[in-house]
């Protein structure tokens, strides 16, 4: 969950952008 | 030059230095200080320091450091191996700030602006060397921003020194061109090996000079703008460039305390007199504390 | 495709294998409000849940390799079905006389409350909160208000005991903002419990219901 909205709807690359973090 | 660190974690900064000389521990010293890669939209900063003994200055003009803006980065490199064989009375010291160490700053919610980043990264090597033991005695700078202000600051951090801030320094300085020349080394380094943390598939190593003017570069931004995440931690999101990428492909991000905001809040004054038809019963308080309503539509 | 984050009871997960279309959303009355609200059928158990969402501004998600753009989170809880039935037969109170069950939960707004018909142990249900009748074997119910009120005194008293066992601050709300269990456990009065539940259970019946229950 994020503390921002990304305004779209769409696939991205998230396992080579993000590292998930509490 | 052992960049390994860098390559384990390029994502903050990391800070790398030669052996001090024992002589430098006893006579006073000459520092010199100057930075690579300020101006790019790709890759680190790196701020270096050289020192060596007022007494052995002319050596180190012996070794042709003269103005490293005028040197080929293969004559770069030589130069700064020669520098490492004459570890007996030359040191250096890097700090690489990594492209996400800078963004990150700028675009803080506390703006910490790169003048400011820049001036401090120089203070901080210079308490390096004296931490490490220098007897530094003279400190030369080339400047960033107005040299006055830098001067009058770096002069205030180091009282017992003599510190000079000049446009033009590694021209003007031996031990600053030295500076220059560990700086540059090191920016074209960590740039040729990168590693992309983001285990980019297709990525294309040829960004040109990483200036934001170079239309290699260009072409290399737009082709690896993603459009949820921006780009690679490689590149500066805080610079012009990058960012007026990211308004044209790049999808819209709202956050809590984006301005937007105040607008939405605000509404319309009478809509708290205007009594606009019976008000809908609140959930009851264990629902609202928890931030909790009904689904009335999927 | 728009995606959407649900917390569901574990047991739910077989439920869409075992047969095609084993949960369903429907559009059904929010008794409360007489307005619509979501709600998940699981048509296995034969189980109705309400669907709570918590939506804060400025959320996405990032869900496998996409973004969700509404960083919504949805609850589905087990929900007792007769609050609902409870509200098709209030609406007939006024003309006081025994129906059949399906004369009676008909709702041209939300045809989908037939699917309440075919709830296991109805009848079972019904007799907390009517009075029935038999006749060539037919079953009639007419509403029965003193039944409901007993019946929801029953609910009330099961809501204090969990708000107790869950140690949810019922005291005056200043506390409640940081409304983490422990401390105020023992300070808070009977009586704070009692108008808790109350104020819960009303969240699913009519205000004149939750009136009568009050004084009740």
């Amino acid at each position: 969950l994020l503390p921002c909205e990304v305004l779209a709807n769409r696939p991205a690359p998230v396992e080579r952008f993000f590292v998930p973090a509490i | 030059m052992d960049l390994s660190e860098l390559e384990r974690d390029n994502t903050d900064r990391c800070r790398l230095s030669s052996p001090v000389p024992a002589v430098c521990r006893k006579e006073p010293c000459v520092l010199g200080v100057d930075e690579a890669g300020r101006g790019p939209v790709l890759g680190p900063m790196v701020y270096a320091i050289c020192y060596c003994p007022l007494s052995r200055l002319a050596d180190l003009e012996a070794l042709k450091v003269a103005d490293s803006k005028t040197l080929s980065e293969s004559e770069r490199d030589r130069l700064f191996v020669k520098m490492e064989e004459d570890k007996d009375f030359v040191g250096w010291a890097l700090d690489v700030l990594s492209p996400n160490l800078i963004s990150t700053s700028m675009l803080g919610r506390v703006k910490y602006n790169l003048n400011s980043l820049s001036h401090d990264t120089a203070a901080g090597l210079v308490q390096y060397a004296l931490d490490q033991g220098v007897k530094v005695t003279q400190v030369f700078v080339d400047t960033v921003g107005l040299p006055e202000k830098y001067q009058e600051r770096l002069q205030q951090c180091f009282p017992g020194i003599e510190v000079t801030v000049k446009a033009k320094a590694d021209a003007l300085y031996p031990v600053v061109s030295a500076a220059s020349i560990c700086a540059k080394v090191a920016r074209d380094q960590a740039v040729k090996n990168w590693q992309f943390v983001e285990k980019l598939q297709d990525v294309d190593a040829d960004y040109g000079s990483g200036y934001p003017n170079d239309p290699k570069t260009k072409a290399w931004l737009r082709k690896h703008v993603e459009p949820v995440f921006g780009f690679p931690q490689f590149v500066r999101f805080s610079w012009r460039t990058a960012q007026s990428i990211l308004e044209k492909e790049a999808e819209g991000v709202t956050w809590e305390d984006s301005s937007a905001e105040d607008q939405e809040g605000l509404g319309k004054i009478t809509s708290y007199f205007l009594s606009e038809g019976p008000r809908p019963r609140l959930p009851h308080r264990y629902f609202q504390e928890r931030g909790l309503e009904s689904a009335t539509t999927l | 495709a728009r995606q959407y984050v649900f917390l569901l009871p574990e047991y739910l997960k077989d439920a869409s294998k075992k047969m095609k279309n084993g949960l369903m959303f429907v559009k059904l009355v929010n008794p409360c409000s007489g307005e619509g609200a979501i709600y998940l059928f699981d048509m296995c158990l034969q189980q109705l849940f309400e669907i709570k969402v918590f939506k804060e501004k400025h959320r996405s998600w990032f869900i496998n390799q996409s973004v969700q753009s509404e960083g919504h989170l949805h609850f589905a809880t087990p929900m007792d079905p007769l609050f609902l039935i409870l509200h098709y037969l209030m609406k007939t109170e006024k003309e006081g006389k025994f129906q059949p069950l399906d004369q009676v939960v008909v709702d041209d707004t939300f045809p989908n409350c037939t699917l309440l018909l075919k709830l296991p142990e109805l009848e079972k249900l019904l007799g907390h909160v009517t009075e029935e009748k038999e006749i060539d074997s037919k079953k009639y119910y007419k509403y029965s208000k003193e039944k409901t009120l007993k019946w929801l005194e029953k609910k009330v008293n099961q809501t204090i005991v969990a708000l107790k066992t869950n140690k949810i601050n019922v005291g005056a709300r200043v506390q409640s903002a940081a409304f983490f269990p422990g401390d105020q456990a023992s300070s808070d009065k009977e009586e704070d419990y009692i108008r808790y539940a109350h104020g819960l259970i009303s969240d699913y019946i009519p205000k004149e219901l939750s009136d009568d229950l009050s004084k009740h």
